[in-house]
């Protein structure tokens, strides 16, 4: 089983898209796949149209219920631990628990009978982040064509090093996945020439699409609002690229 | 002392673009303005092009430094207190303390010869957050051109009330600011549509400019970017409305 977190500080450059749509795609291929939202905005419940779901993640880290009870079916092959805002309340009583960096691999373990977990992760430094961090082995880190972005992608490396020192052994920065792209913007450019410099593989870039910023409002994923965009042809090849890497060394 | 917060859980909506163009513009003005960065990214320090401060608001927290210690000059008539990865130590401890809330009242009580103070906002919720929300009076939300920042603005304002349930008084929301307009894209008047709803006077918006995007990376604000730039225009237009606002009621 392969765990993946998509993270990254700066708001706003495609975690919650790039899960959604990694997440279909894979399912679409036949792999089982688990969506995890740590973010309290639920962005990935609404991304997918999932409403009225009645547990959450929250109740999970209050052990109210255990996370396969939380688990609603999202699209075939295709499975959500959703979130809501009650998880700031329960992060504030995961700052008393003891190896309260460690409470995913424990609540988790149950979770073994998928292919893929993709974990899509809130723009911050919260204890979900660094639980999600340690609980994966691959992190991916989407970056937007802004300045911005880059300098968040570099902030998260180095604050992944220190929770390395730390903790131990953490998940391994495998893929920038820029997003947003726009050739006929010199900002654009500039980015990707920045992000050589950072190290880890950089996939083709995913361009601005303006159908994959409207599937949400629809709860579509890219592949059922807009099958022939650029959006889904991006998030196709993408797939093909993660669906093929080489196992961790 | 006009106290406002620039919020939002939703990342990338446009919370420290507002800040430093909303900030810089006051203080064209002959106001006397202190920026306040309580996000871990410190994107205040970077869209400012101000690096090497030695102290930051993780110090103040800390009790290692007076937050009058911490400020340094941006432009004229407008100071930063920056931030830095340090607060995010900084807000475990917070978390420990007794009235947790209201740390930020007792730590600035000594930064009162401004006319205003702007805090820039993580794209989270966090004690950081809360301390920002229960230390102003006013509340000011940017809502970029997307579906998802409409549900963050409205989640935003049920939170808002129940901060105000539980610890008494908190700010009042005066402004809900459309960003990234662009009025070729049928998702803008969607939002727009959207946000009529939802109860606090909306401003004109501020419309889509690549500018406004490019200024950060040069550590400008857009009026000395790019000052006859869309950007420019309706970012002092929205200053003209923000100065002119009648006193809280
Ligand atoms: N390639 C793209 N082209 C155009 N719009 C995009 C693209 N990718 C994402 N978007 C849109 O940009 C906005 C931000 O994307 P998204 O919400 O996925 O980012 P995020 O990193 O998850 O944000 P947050 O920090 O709030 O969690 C959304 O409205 C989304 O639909
Ligand atoms: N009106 C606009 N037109 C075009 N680009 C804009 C506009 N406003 C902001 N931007 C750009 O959009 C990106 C997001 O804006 P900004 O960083 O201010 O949002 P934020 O809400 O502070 O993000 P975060 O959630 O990461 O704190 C930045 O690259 C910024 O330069
Ligand atoms: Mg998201
Ligand atoms: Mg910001």
């Amino acid at each position: 089983m392969r765990k993946i977190a998509i993270v990254g500080f700066k708001g706003g450059i495609g975690k919650t898209t790039t899960c959604v749509n990694l997440g279909d795609a894979l399912a679409r291929r036949g792999h089982r796949v688990l969506l995890i939202d740590t973010d309290t905005q639920a962005n990935l419940a609404i991304s997918l149209g999932i409403t009225g779901f009645k547990k959450s993640l929250s109740d999970v880290l209050v052990r109210k219920a255990t996370a396969e009870e939380c688990i609603v079916p999202a699209r075939k092959n295709l499975d959500l631990l959703p979130s809501n805002l009650g998880l700031f309340k329960a992060q504030q009583r995961m700052v008393l628990e003891m190896a309260r960096e460690e409470i995913f691999e424990e609540l988790f373990v149950g979770l073994n009978s998928y292919d893929y977990h993709l974990i899509d992760c809130a723009p911050s430094l919260s204890l979900l982040t660094i639980n999600s961090v340690v609980y994966v082995d691959e992190v991916f880190i989407p970056v937007s064509m802004e300045l911005l972005a880059t300098s968040g992608a570099q902030q998260f490396m180095n604050y992944l090093k220190d929770i390395a020192r730390t903790l131990g052994q953490t998940a391994q920065i495998r893929l920038l996945i820029p997003t947003m792209y726009d050739p006929r913007r010199r900002v654009s450019k500039q980015v990707i020439n920045l992000l050589q410099d950072l190290g880890p593989r950089i996939t083709k870039p995913i361009r601005v699409d303006t159908q994959l910023s409207e599937a949400p409002g629809y709860g579509k994923t890219i592949y059922e609002y807009a099958p022939r965009s650029r959006g889904a042809i991006d998030y196709a090849r993408l797939t093909e690229v993660v669906a093929n890497m080489p196992p961790m060394s």
